[in-house]
């Protein structure tokens, strides 16, 4: 089926969807969590990123999020439960270092399917902006699929650009939601 | 089926073009 795009515009794959989450403590979880807007062609998606705040900006406590239209960014979504997600956690400095090219890198790596066949197994990514330390995290609807969780991960940790010796995570959100203490064990490292 | 896909470089271009 061909995409009927604009004249002009690049179709995307997919329609997604960017949300906005501010730490409001006197308003449920759910209440805090904002649909900003949904795009599906290339140049639709420059115009928002090029209008929102960049991430390095946002203050303490706020998260975007980039989901496939119909996955709202929670472990509770169908197409989330059964998942996990690859987690980039960055020292504080990086915040003004990196960690603006590495969200947008992330953006560009959803947006243009760039995990081959596993492109499809992807759901969303999440920015963290927190005080402790930032967080990014692409997330990936089937944490028992070994192949498909490595290869995305392989792929992700090179668009990054992070060097051999950086060892990331995946970790299957059904035990970050139950882990005891701070830290999740991690199901698959790249 | 097919696939849509764009290497960073295009989508780039893309953000620069008028």
């Amino acid at each position: 089926v061909l995409v009927a795009a604009p004249l002009g515009k690049h179709p995307l794959q997919h329609r997604w969807a960017l949300w906005f989450f501010k730490n409001d403590k006197s308003k449920t979880w759910q209440a805090n969590l904002r649909l900003v807007t949904k795009f599906s062609t290339v140049e639709d998606f420059w115009a928002l990123y090029s209008h929102i705040q960049l991430a390095s900006k946002l203050t303490s406590g706020c998260d975007y999020s980039l989901f496939k239209d119909g996955i709202e960014p929670m472990w509770e979504d169908n197409r989330n439960k059964c998942g996990g997600r690859w987690l980039i956690t960055l020292a504080k400095q990086q915040r003004h270092t990196e960690l603006d090219h590495f969200w947008l890198e992330t953006l560009l790596c959803l947006i243009g399917e760039s995990f081959g066949e596993y492109s499809s197994e992807v759901c969303g990514a999440v920015i963290n902006i927190r005080a402790k330390g930032d967080k990014i995290a692409v997330w990936t609807c089937e944490a028992e699929d070994r192949d498909g969780v490595t290869h995305i991960g392989r792929v992700y940790k090179e668009r990054l650009g992070l060097s051999s010796k950086v060892v990331i995570g995946y970790q299957a959100h059904a035990d970050t939601a139950t882990k005891s203490g701070s830290l999740t064990k991690n199901k698959f490292v790249v | 089926g097919t696939r849509i896909i764009y290497d960073r470089k295009f989508l780039l271009e893309c953000k620069n073009s008028p």
